[in-house]
């Protein structure tokens, strides 16, 4: 419904449940999401980041979304 | 983790980043 894939939904739901200041890593991610690849998750946080959901925090590995404050 | 000021600084300028490519995004769809 809101044009995203169910890998990217996924993504972004644990991006915005992570309520620590510098965000959350790939790796992090890639340790709650055990089904997925490290390639589907970094394909997925680059579209949600040009799509502006997300953006990176302290380096280019870390990411936090616009919509949870 | 505390983050220093040029951090916190850094941060808030991506989101505002974001937060304008957004808009852009949602007003290039309707």
């Amino acid at each position: 419904a809101n044009g995203l894939s169910p890998s990217q939904n996924q993504v972004l739901s644990l991006i915005r449940s992570c309520p620590d200041a510098q965000g959350i890593s790939t790796q992090d991610l890639k340790q709650r999401l055990s089904g997925m690849s490290l390639a589907v998750i970094k394909q997925a946080v680059e579209f949600l980041s040009n799509e502006g959901h997300i953006f990176s925090t302290i380096d280019e590995d870390h990411f936090k979304s616009t919509d949870n404050d | 983790m505390s983050l220093t000021a040029e951090q916190q600084r850094k941060i808030e300028e991506n989101r505002q980043r974001a937060l304008a490519r957004r808009a852009q995004r949602q007003a290039a769809q309707s």
